[in-house]
């Protein structure tokens, strides 16, 4: 359960020196990467930023051993409900949270990686029919779950022994959220994307769980899923990813925008474009953005990367000869792009 | 508070829009 160490290869074509392979990860016992993620793990007075890879039935921990080499610390075997999604805490150690299901969300449980004590503890932090859930800075994780007609928005705190502290409740809007980003820099600000394509804006702290604001996204880029948002110059920017956008002549083939809104006037404004590369056929799938770099899978089974502030793409990954990419994911800290195959592998690139 | 092409604008839209919402 070593990793192999690998000399760095430049891509030919669009990207040349942009990615650069680093490391490989292949757990021997797992055969299909279900999700992919960096945790900071500090032990013996160091922090190292350690891998979560989740396959079906188990999560693993991998730590650095050297540079370019990656060591099995540890794995969670998991019951009979399979993994679907790890959800990451920013800004946490030693914490990360998992999403189990069918085909949707049924229970978050939380995994606590302590060595000195040999405490890698999971436990149940919330059951439900969950639709969404997102880890955010404070070790705070926010949900939305249905039942029959009533929705409910909430927000969990969890301790640094990961136990969970009382919960708040966020007023809900009538349509299921499906989608949450924080607003950097603002930590009582929160946003949601919505089953009728709103935006959704909430004031979070100890007290309230107002809903400011729901904005309509437009009709023009259905089921716009949120990635990231920021305030500047009294306007909100807010990232999407279009999953089922109309490719189009202007635009071409849309995989993330960044748009305005005015949160005064609910008035919004498209400022920039990420299309899918020329001659890149099919359609986004799924993605993940951090600062101003935005990564998907496409459906022809490549990784495709943009700059958001330019709207161009900046690098290409096309499928392996045995197996195509599945997972896009960007690290917690520095330039790295996580990038899971079908068969189970994780490929970390330098950006 | 300016104008722009998305109507007035405010800074301080958070906690403008938080004064307003109901508790």
């Amino acid at each position: 359960d070593v990793a192999e160490p690998l000399t760095p290869v430049p891509l030919g074509g669009l990207g040349e020196e942009s990615l650069q392979l680093v490391s490989k990860l292949k757990d021997s016992s797992s055969s299909c990467a279900v999700d992919v993620s960096t945790v900071w793990w500090e032990a013996a007075g160091s922090r190292e930023l350690c891998v979560v890879t989740a396959c079906e039935s188990s999560v693993c921990l991998w730590k650095p051993l050297a540079p370019d080499r990656w060591g099995k610390l540890y794995t969670w075997q998991l019951g009979d409900i399979p993994v679907i999604q790890i959800v990451p805490l920013p800004d946490t150690h030693n914490l990360v949270c998992i999403a189990l299901g069918d085909l949707e969300i049924g229970e978050i449980r939380w995994l606590l990686l302590y060595s000195e004590s040999d405490s890698f503890k999971q436990s149940l932090l919330k059951a439900g029919n969950i639709k969404a859930a997102l880890g955010l800075k404070g070790r705070r994780v926010v949900n939305s779950s249905r039942t029959g007609q009533e929705q409910q928005v909430e927000m969990l705190s969890l301790s640094e022994l990961g136990r969970s502290r009382d919960g708040q409740t966020l007023m809900p809007p009538e349509e299921t959220v499906l989608a949450f980003a924080e607003v950097e820099g603002m930590r009582e600000a929160l946003v949601g994307t919505t089953a009728v394509n709103s935006i959704v804006v909430w004031s979070v702290n100890l007290k309230t769980g107002q809903l400011l604001r729901k904005m309509h996204v437009g009709y023009s880029y259905p089921a716009s899923v949120c990635h990231r948002a920021y305030s500047d110059s009294g306007l909100l920017f807010v990232v999407l990813s279009h999953p089922h956008a109309k490719e189009s002549e202007s635009c071409g083939n849309p995989a993330f925008r960044v748009v305005a809104f005015n949160p005064k006037t609910a008035q919004s404004r498209g400022v920039m474009f990420s299309s899918l590369p020329p001659g890149q056929a099919g359609r986004y799938l799924e993605g993940d953005v951090r600062d101003a770099s935005a990564a998907a899978v496409l459906t022809s089974g490549a990784i495709a990367v943009w700059d958001l502030l330019l709207g161009q793409c900046t690098a290409l990954l096309p499928p392996g000869p045995q197996s195509s990419w599945a997972l896009a994911r960007w690290a917690t800290t520095g330039a790295c792009l996580l990038a899971g195959q079908r068969d189970g592998t994780v490929c970390l690139y330098r950006y | 508070c300016s104008e722009s092409d998305l109507g007035p604008i405010s800074l301080n839209w958070f906690e403008e829009l938080s004064a307003e919402a109901p508790p």
